[in-house]
Parts: C-alpha cells; structure tokens; sequence
C-alpha cells in the first residue's frame, strides 16, 4: 500500500523511524505468512525476492506449478498451493489451467502484497498516488493457498477447500494466516473456517479474518470465534477528490480514481431512472445494471447512478455501453458519506447521500441540468480520519454475544496494492485496461494490514502465542480520529465497539504493550464446554485427553481482551488476568463507565515485579437505576503504569 | 444408488489427529485408510467411499469431504468418532 503505514506512523514520508515496529521488528525477517484467498501473481515486483536470504529450513511447503510453467515461486514467494476439489464437487471439473495458484482475480495478490509485500518504488494507479508500495511485513516470507474461484450461486470460496488450505499451511510453518473471507456466522463446530482456525491456532499460528461487508446494520458480523482475530474497516487520510460542477455553479465533492474527468466542459445530466431501458425494471436502472439503460435517452450525456451492493464498477460500463460520457455513483443513504475511489472506466466520480438527493433535486427542478466531473487529484492529511466505512459488518457476535466482534479496525478504504496481470481494474470481463497496482476496498483490504502487524509482532516476540499477539493489538488500539474526537461512522455519528471493536490499530504501540490477555487451547476447550460441548467432544477436537470442567466457565470470564456483557440482571462479574510483557512496575486501573451501568474493579493496582507474572482482577457491573435497560452501553477499562495504557473495550445491555 | 444430482459434498469433521505433524507423512496412508473404512462402513463398502471422499485431512485437522446424499450422511454422524457432518459451505470474498 502507498500510504496506509505512513497514515499508521510506521514511516513519516517515506523515512522510517528507529522507534517504528518496523525498524524494531527488522521488517518482518524469519516471519512466514500465508493467505488464503483467490491466489498470487508470482510476477509482481511486491513479491521479488531481491537481497533475500535462504529460504528457512523449516518450510515444509510446495509450489504447485506442473500445470503452469510460468509460475514460480523464489525466496521470498516461498510457496503456493490450490484447492479446488470442493469447489468441483460443486460445478464439475475445472479445465486443466486452472488447476494453478495464479491469481486471475486480483484479490489475493492485493491482500498478499498488503500483508508482506516488498518494497516498490513508483507504485501508482493511472498516476495517482504515485509512492512506494510495501506490506506490513516487507521481509516477511509468503505463501499463497489459493481456495477461491469464480462465483458459484454467490459463493467463491468453499469449506472443503478452506479445511484442506488451513491443514497445508499448519503442516508447512506458516506463523500467521491472514484469511480475508466469510460467510454468515454458525456454530463453531459448523464451519469449516472455525475448525481451520482453531487449529492453526492450537499449533501457534495467529489467524486474521475480515469481519464481512455486511454493514452499517448490526449483527452482521461474521468470523466470531473468538480464537480469531477479526478485523473491520476503516478510512485512511487519503482522498481523491473528483468535483462534480453544476451549471448553477454548485460544486459537489466526491472520489474517483477514473484516468480522465470532463474537465470544463458542460453536459447535460440524467439520472439512470428516467434513463431506463424499455422491458427493464426501474430498479435496475436505478442501479445502472448492464443493458438496463436506454441508449439514446443516455447518449452525450451524464448518467447518475445509485450505488447497491451488485458491485460499483459494473454501473459505469453500463453507462458508456449506453453512448453515456460520464456518471454520477451517489450514496443510499445507508452508506451516507462513505465515497470510494474506484478505477472506473470513464469519467466518473462517487458523491455522498446528501450530495446525491440535492443533485436528483436540481435535475428534477431545472429544464436542462447540466455538469461536468474533474479529473481526480489525491490529497493527503485529510481528516476526519479513520471514520468507519458504511460496509464494514457491525457487532454484536450473533453466536456468542459476549464475545466482541470484530476485535479491531484498519485501513480499508481505496487502498492501493499489487495486482494480478490477468484483469483490468474493474476486474470485469469487458475491461481491458492492465495495471501492476489497483485501488480496493474492504474488510478484505484492512484484514491483511493486521495480519501483517501480527507478523512483526511475531519477528519481534517469537515466544507470543497468538492470543499475546491478539491482546496486543486490541488493547493498543486508538478510538480517536485526527482531529482528536472520537471515531466516528460514515455518517459523521460517533461510532461505537459494535463497528471498530477496541479500535484502530496503532502497531508502534502493540509492540509494546505492557500486559497482555493470554488464552490456551484450554481455555478455548473450556469455553465450548460452557457452549454445551461435552469432553468427549472436546478430546477429540483437541486430541490429548480432556475433561470439561466440573464447574462450567463462565462464558464471560474467559480471558479476552474486551468485556462484553449482554445481559446485564443484577450485579454481575466477570474474572480476566493479565500477564506483564513489559517492565516491572504498578498498574492503576481506570475506567469510562457505560451510560446508566455502574462499574468496579477489584484490585484497583496490579505491581508487577517481573515478565511473565499474571495478576488477576475482578470487574463487577451493575445497572444504575432499573431504568439502564434497553440499548447496548459502552465505556471503556484502563490499565496503565504511566508508560502502557492497555484498554479493553466494555459493551453491556442492561436488562438485555 | 443415488444418482450424482441427489449427491452433495459434506465435510465429515472427527477432531485432531494423536500424531504430531512431523509424523503426519509417515501416518498419511494410514489416516486414508481409516477414514475408507469409516465411511465404508456406512455406503457398503471400501470401493464406494473412496469414490466418495474427494479430501481426507491428515495432517492437524481429522475428517474428510465426500460426496454424499442425506441419509448417507445422517447415517455417517452417528458414528462415534465423529463431532459434525456439515454441508460443503460456500464463503465470500470480502
């Protein structure tokens, strides 16, 4: 990416600090982190392998390219594998090339080159934001499992590929997965990303996964267990701004990264509904749907479309099929002020909902509406910034509502990285148009900026096990935008922990963060005892023998890094211990108590004499008044030696 | 037999595996073999389920995918090594 670790202060244009994880953590060196996504393109300059050394001895893993000469893997693409046998199961036999890990796609070399790509001087897209591309862990080693393929009935990605995908990676040394795919949640012992993940987890793997694209409603979120690290998004302060002009001189901003604009030059304006097609329906030519627009109501002019979830891109080549010069993508107001830079293949640029209906209204009103768009500029400093994307799946965790989900937010919005050579940048057949670096946006884009994160941890602690590393990136997390007020959403509504969990990652602070919220395998095993899963279960989920507690967990008190209670009757309390990862000293607690729910700690200060030590502690919530019940509450625990602020977020619903 | 469109893929998930992944190689066979067996014992025969199961876990995660019908794999989750049989699930992108 070319500005997300600038915007994380890993670097400060372009110079990276002595204090930077990144220098600490020498770059991510004898990490290896794998993806399982939709493959890699080997050719990429993210995945060069120069000045690299010897591939670890320990690698167990392979590059699968009998069917593929081209494709090769090298030092620091270390190995790459695909699974499509369950996928066939469902659409019959694939033909022979592509049985590959080549990425024709695009996703997985984004996501991959995000996490771990290497360092690439002159990265741009249609010359904007020209920089130098680099993952979160540089150095790192990668390998790609490729379980992703063309859709089938709205699905890519297959559980029986994705078990087969999370068996290879534990089996060849990979120390962390970044997974940036899902579906709706189900029980654990249900989904095969679950399983996977659990037992990549138990092997000392720390496993990423995006939170879904489900948002802004709530219960959306998906990837709940709680051994995973699940991952929102967010924005960065990075802009490119493409003005939609009017004739009656109002300007209206929004975000293209289109190669030309209509600079100067007046058209006249429709919208996609009185543009529709004969025999289409109005709600695809809202939508801009392919063929649904009437060529010679569109011809020369400017189309304004609604934005939907059938994807963006495809809206503007409906448009220039239709003999259109431009379009308009404006916001439903579900997505409010959420504007996205996309590659769209013409002049075009995404306005916000307020934006949108003021622009509806003076087509509308006037005889002959006329605009033009700019060509897009990138701007950078931006604020507010992050504020949660509209799409980013929300909390709570509809399987276990007191586990918080996600755990955290990152960058995923209009994010520049490798990219496959085999598509345009729409990713859309009809586009031909090649580039080495495209612009995406996601969960998919923020999950990899974490696991990357967790491969420096991983250089810098080797010792850590996955829920250290987890803990450290959540209680490290900032909930304040740059302006110094609290995150908000794309509405410019504060926020809360259902969207952005702890918060934003802040990876110069995860690295050191005073005390950690550690888990075993066992205490996962007692959590899904206390879900009803009996010993024998257990035992054989985790092999070694194991007996469930006589004395169920409860399901509150283990040990995570966030308190989530919901279903607050009474007093109740909830147990969690902490480890020093830092120096000795004396921790004070502090805590932002939930509207209407009274919060005490006990004790109020942990001394740590010290590494390694775990204190525990005790927080007790009660509702204030009878009246607390209703909506979720949220405030926030503290603890700090002055130096370290670990911070767990505290959801609760009175009554609930 | 059921034809193929009555046919679904399953994943049939028994847990971890005793052996260590340095020893998963040298046991790969072996863990095949069992899972033949089980599933065997359920569709008539060896023959059958290794027509059937198209992945076996052998490594850290114990289980296999197979192509089964419904009753085939009710029959299969009574047996009791098996913690779920669930349907081959599809995931998306994001």
């Amino acid at each position: 990416t070319t500005r997300s670790w600038d915007f994380m202060g890993l670097e400060r244009d372009g110079v990276v600090p002595e204090s930077s994880i990144w220098t600490k953590a020498r770059f991510g060196e004898d990490v290896i982190i794998g993806n399982l996504d939709t493959g890699v393109w080997p050719e990429s300059e993210s995945f060069k392998d120069d000045d690299m050394g010897p591939i670890p001895s320990n690698w167990k893993g392979t590059c699968q390219n009998e069917t593929d000469k081209q494709f090769r893997c090298n030092r620091k693409l270390i190995g790459a594998r695909y699974f499509n046998k369950g996928y066939q199961s469902l659409v019959g036999p694939l033909s022979p090339e592509l049985n590959s890990p080549r990425d024709n796609e695009g996703h997985g070399t984004h996501t991959l080159s995000t996490a771990a790509g290497r360092i690439v001087p002159g990265a741009t897209l249609f010359g904007y934001s020209t920089g130098m591309a680099k993952g979160g862990a540089p150095n790192a080693r990668v390998a790609a499992y490729k379980v992703c393929w063309p859709p089938v009935d709205g699905s890519e990605c297959f559980d029986a590929d994705i078990l087969a995908a999370f068996d290879a990676a534990i089996h060849d040394g990979v120390h962390v997965l970044s997974v940036s795919l899902g579906g709706d949640p189900v029980d654990y012992f249900y989904d095969g990303l679950a399983i996977g993940s659990f037992h990549a987890v138990k092997n000392g793997l720390t496993v990423v996964c995006s939170a879904g694209n489900s948002g802004p409603f709530l219960g959306t979120v998906s990837n709940v267990a709680p051994w995973i690290l699940t991952v929102g998004a967010s924005t960065i302060d990075r802009e490119f701004p493409s003005y939609v002009q009017l004739r009656n001189r109002k300007q209206m901003k929004g975000q293209s990264l289109s190669p030309v604009g209509l600079q100067q030059n007046f058209h006249p304006l429709i919208s996609s509904k009185e543009a529709k097609a004969t025999n289409m329906s109005s709600e695809d030519a809202t939508q801009c749907l392919l063929g649904s627009l009437e060529p010679a109501k569109v011809r020369g002019k400017v189309v304004v479309c609604l934005r939907g979830n059938n994807g963006r891109v495809e809206k503007g080549e409906a448009v220039r099929q239709a003999g259109g010069v431009g379009m308009i993508l404006a916001n439903d107001e579900s997505t409010g002020n959420e504007i996205i830079a996309d590659a769209h293949v013409l002049p075009a640029t995404h306005i916000s909902y307020s934006d949108g209906v003021a622009l509806l209204s003076y087509i509308n009103s006037t005889k002959s509406p006329l605009g033009y768009i700019t060509t897009p500029k990138t701007m950078l400093d931006t604020y507010p910034a992050p504020f949660m994307a509209a799409f980013s799946s929300r909390g709570p965790n509809t399987i276990n509502p007191e586990i918080l989900k996600p755990d955290i937010t990152a960058p995923g919005v209009s994010i520049i990285a490798a990219y496959t050579g085999a598509s345009g940048p729409t990713g859309l057949p009809f586009d031909s148009r090649r580039v080495l670096f495209n612009s995406e946006s996601g969960t998919s884009m923020s999950c990899p900026h974490v696991s990357g994160i967790a491969g420096l941890l991983k250089a810098l602690h080797p010792d850590w096990s996955p829920s250290a590393i987890k803990s450290a990136i959540v209680t490290s997390a900032r909930t304040q935008d740059n302006t110094l007020e609290p995150m908000s959403n794309s509405s410019f509504v504060k926020a809360d922990p259902f969207s952005y969990g702890s918060g934003h990652v802040r990876p110069n602070r995860a690295m050191d963060p005073g005390l950690v919220y550690d888990l075993t395998t066992n205490d996962y095993l007692n959590f899904l005892c206390s879900l009803g899963y009996n010993s024998t279960q257990n035992a054989l989920f985790n092999v070694e023998p194991y007996l469930c507690p006589s004395r169920p967990l409860n399901i509150g008190d283990l040990n995570y890094p966030s308190i989530s209670i919901p279903y607050l009757s009474g007093a109740v309390s909830v147990i969690r211990t902490v480890k020093n990862v830092g120096t000795p000293g004396t921790y004070r607690v502090r805590v932002i108590e939930p509207a209407g729910i009274s919060v005490s700690v006990k004790p109020t200060s942990l001394k740590f004499m010290k590494v390694g030590e775990e204190k525990k502690f005790k927080v007790t919530l009660k509702a204030k008044s009878r009246d607390a019940a209703g909506d979720y509450a949220f405030g926030k625990l503290i603890w700090s030696d002055g130096m370290h602020y670990v911070r767990s977020p505290i959801v609760v619903k009175a009554g609930g | 037999r059921p034809t193929f469109a009555d046919k679904k893929s399953y994943i049939v998930y028994f847990g971890g595996h005793s052996h260590s992944s340095e020893e998963a190689s040298l046991l790969q066979d072996r863990v095949v073999d069992s899972h033949y067996e089980i599933l065997g014992s359920v569709l008539g025969s060896k023959e059958k389920a290794q027509d059937a199961i198209f992945y076996s876990y052998t490594r850290s995660i114990n289980g296999f995918a197979a192509n089964l019908d419904e009753e085939e794999a009710r029959e299969i989750s009574k047996h009791p090594g098996v913690i779920s049989v669930f349907p081959n699930r599809g995931h998306k992108l994001h």
